[in-house]
């Protein structure tokens, strides 16, 4: 299937929350070690944000697929879709 | 705002407020559409230094420099890297890739948090007075997250992330999402991270009211903020040519007299256009031959009111009369519509119509009466304000507080006009606007007023105060109504009631709360550790052996869920702690419900204090007998009085 907009195929944006505290010794800053997890699902994916306060994590841009294989990753709490709010 | 200082008995200056040094320094942070800082409201005159605490900026970007911050308006930063990569760079000749607000919410709701004083202020002449916020000495940080095609999760993380990072007092957001558990729900994520550092997270409850069930922003470490409406009133009457006067609500400032005085052919939208929908006055639905030089009542819903207001001025209409349907029955909303128009409520609605589907023909004309104060009853719940039960935790009551949020008069920007279309070209210092994200930032400013006045209390302790000394009845003792229904509104509508600065600065007692009794909240949901890591940053193992209860987190509400299929007792237990924030005295429990079938007994019902910081434990049980409907709800009160203070609680009990 070649259709670009395919949803397994079409990147969206996800909130990937971390567990800090299962960070690897071999990692000197949990950003190094955040993009290694990125890494090991896509060699392309770049962080839109890292979160130190509000959350642990990042988000980034991901198929589907990537998606579910980053959330089975060591140390990865959650994966979640991108949400849309609205001024109220 | 205009008149919600002396509606809230704040006065026309801060004289009547104690204002010690310490106002100053609370620092509110806004997560909004970013800000217009030209608006006078941001005038820093007198303001100190900006506290030492601050580790904000003022970023730069499109309009937009660090000059443009100041001694009030202390941070400026935008959030755009969500929205970019879901919809593509930003238009910068549309909107400003920058804090600079092109939408001109964001700046309504800091203005109402902590504007400066404003003499002189009104849109159009309407609601004319000295403008102010809440917390006028408080100091501002704008945190831009919603642009044009919205307000996307991952730009409000990064700036709660930010904002917790800058050391904010108070976060105020007026917007949300849905309803989803806390551990999805980046809001409530990001809000439990800054509830840990000691800032107060205001949200809006939403404006899907008057459907039960509708709030959002609901997690017991926000404060859920509910509408009510002020005192104030714009009526414009439509005139009928059979001589009947219907009353209506305007900002319509006729400059050019384009309002004939005289009566005017008048026809119903829904008989000026071949659309199925052409009531509405969508765009393009109306006929111009058969629209021009008439007035023509459109049906509210679909379209936003104003646009209604300029299809039928493109189709040359000379007047529009707005009638409200089911979905909003009686709750009339002012708008500055472009050409001379009025809403009318249901009832008005339906009897006008009668003339126009009768009279061979109609004719009306609409009466514009300006600005009047002293409405009764007021304030009423907001029909649009979102209503509980709390969907997510039952347990918990939610919303926690109204306060206005109907026709409220603030800082707009100068990027656009007061109706917000692109064709309306006016443009104005100020704007009134309705919803819960103008009641939201009412309460993030007297919070920051509150924390200014006791800088050492925790934001439960501030919410607390704002919430036991909120009041559920006018001063004739007639409980407060709702909008939606004429009758008095329950604690699902009102959470605690209309917020009362003066008392909350003094209120007695306080039920406070810490971050682990928060962790023993999730245990109590049975959240996974998982979860719990997720939503607080950490590893916390729920003790197996502990008997966890969301009724034992200390709320100062109380929403009691019975069985409701059982011929058998229920009984439901809540302990609570109050901690005394005033001088020594002796407190005493009254309860008052609408349901004699339940029992409530509180055990102490007297508590004694000696001196301040001492807490006292106190249960509540509530025993039901017999069956009720599944779906019944009950409704009552808790107040502890040491003659003095008046400490209350709502109470709601549902059978499910």
């Amino acid at each position: 299937n070649t259709d670009v907009s395919h949803p397994k195929t079409t990147p969206s944006t996800y909130i990937v929350h971390m567990a800090k505290s299962q960070m690897p010794a071999s990692f000197e800053h949990h950003t190094h070690w955040y993009d290694s997890s990125l890494k090991s699902v896509s060699d392309s994916a770049e962080m839109l944000y890292t979160y130190t306060s509000a959350i642990h994590g990042f988000s980034t841009r991901l198929t589907p697929e990537q998606a579910a294989s980053l959330s089975s990753q060591p140390g990865v709490l959650s994966v979640l879709p991108e949400l849309k709010y609205e001024l109220h | 705002t205009t008149r919600t200082p002396e509606f809230l008995g704040l006065g026309q200056t801060t004289e009547t407020m104690p204002q010690s040094d310490s106002a100053g320094d609370v620092i509110i942070g806004v997560l909004d559409t970013g800000v217009w800082p030209e608006s006078k409201s941001f005038d820093d005159t007198g303001f100190g230094p900006v506290p030492s605490s601050w580790n904000g900026t003022c970023e730069s970007g499109t309009n937009f420099n660090s000059s443009n911050c100041n001694r009030k308006l202390i941070g400026a930063r935008y959030f755009a890297k969500g929205y970019e990569a879901t919809l593509g760079p930003i238009e910068e000749s549309k909107e400003s890739k920058s804090p600079r607000d092109d939408d001109g919410h964001g700046t309504h709701t800091a203005t109402t948090a902590a504007g400066s004083f404003v003499p002189g202020a009104s849109l159009l002449g309407y609601a004319p007075g000295t403008a102010r916020g809440m917390a006028p000495r408080a100091r501002i940080a704008a945190y831009k997250v919603c642009w044009v095609g919205g307000c996307f999760s991952s730009d409000i993380l990064a700036a709660m992330d930010k904002a917790i990072d800058d050391n904010v007092n108070v976060l105020s957001m007026s917007l949300g999402g849905g309803n989803s558990d806390y551990f999805r729900d980046s809001v409530a994520m990001g809000a439990f991270s800054a509830m840990e550092k000691g800032i107060l997270i205001s949200c809006s409850a939403g404006n899907a009211g008057p459907s039960a069930y509708s709030l959002s922003n609901s997690a017991p470490w926000i404060t859920t903020v509910g509408a009510g409406t002020l005192d104030r009133d714009f009526p414009a009457f439509v005139s009928l040519g059979n001589g009947k006067n219907f009353s209506g609500v305007s900002l319509y400032r006729d400059n050019s007299n384009s309002m004939p005085s005289a009566l005017t052919p008048f026809i119903y939208a829904g008989n000026a256009s071949n659309a199925t929908s052409g009531n509405l006055c969508m765009m393009g639905t109306l006929s111009p031959q058969q629209v021009k030089g008439k007035i023509v009542m459109c049906d509210r819903g679909v379209n936003a009111r104003v646009q209604k207001g300029a299809v039928v001025k493109a189709a040359g209409g000379l007047g529009m009369v707005l009638a409200n349907t089911a979905a909003n029955g009686e709750e009339l909303v002012a708008d500055a519509h472009l050409l001379p128009a009025t809403s009318v409520g249901q009832r008005n609605s339906d009897v006008i119509k009668s003339y126009l589907f009768s009279d061979p023909n109609p004719t009306a004309t609409i009466l514009f009466e300006g600005t009047k104060v002293g409405v009764q009853p007021s304030p009423v719940v907001a029909a649009f304000s979102s209503r509980g039960p709390n969907s997510i935790t039952a347990d918990i009551l939610k919303p926690d507080i109204v306060a206005p949020g109907v026709n409220i008069l603030a800082g707009w920007s100068g990027a656009v006009g007061p109706t917000g279309l692109a064709i309306d070209a006016r443009r104005v210092a100020f704007n009134i606007i309705s919803g819960t994200s103008m009641s939201c930032p009412h309460v993030s400013g007297l919070a920051a007023l509150l924390k200014g006045a006791h800088p050492e209390w925790s934001p439960a302790a501030i919410r607390s105060a704002l919430m036991t000394t909120a009041y559920t009845a006018y001063k004739n003792g007639q409980k407060l109504q709702d909008v939606a229904t004429g009758k008095p509104s329950t604690p699902f509508d009102h959470g605690a009631g209309h917020v009362d600065p003066i008392s909350a600065l003094n209120p007695g007692l306080v039920y406070d709360l810490t971050v682990d009794d928060y962790l023993n909240f999730l245990c109590a949901l049975n959240y996974s550790a998982s979860e719990i890591s997720t939503l607080a940053k950490r590893s916390y193992t729920c003790d197996e052996k502990k008997r966890y209860s969301v009724r034992d987190l200390n709320y100062p509400s109380f929403a009691v869920n019975f069985e409701g299929r059982t011929t058998s007792t229920n009984v439901a237990k809540y302990t609570r702690t109050v901690t005394n924030v005033g001088p020594a005295g002796t407190y005493k429990a009254t309860v008052t419900s609408d349901n004699p079938s339940v029992k409530i007994t509180v055990e102490p019902n007297t508590l004694s204090f000696g001196q301040v910081n001492e807490k006292k434990a106190y249960t509540v049980t509530f025993s039901a007998s017999g069956s009720a409907p599944v779906n019944a709800n009950s409704f009552g009160r808790l107040e502890w009085s040491d003659g003095k203070h008046v400490v209350g609680s709502p109470i709601a009990m549902s059978w499910n």
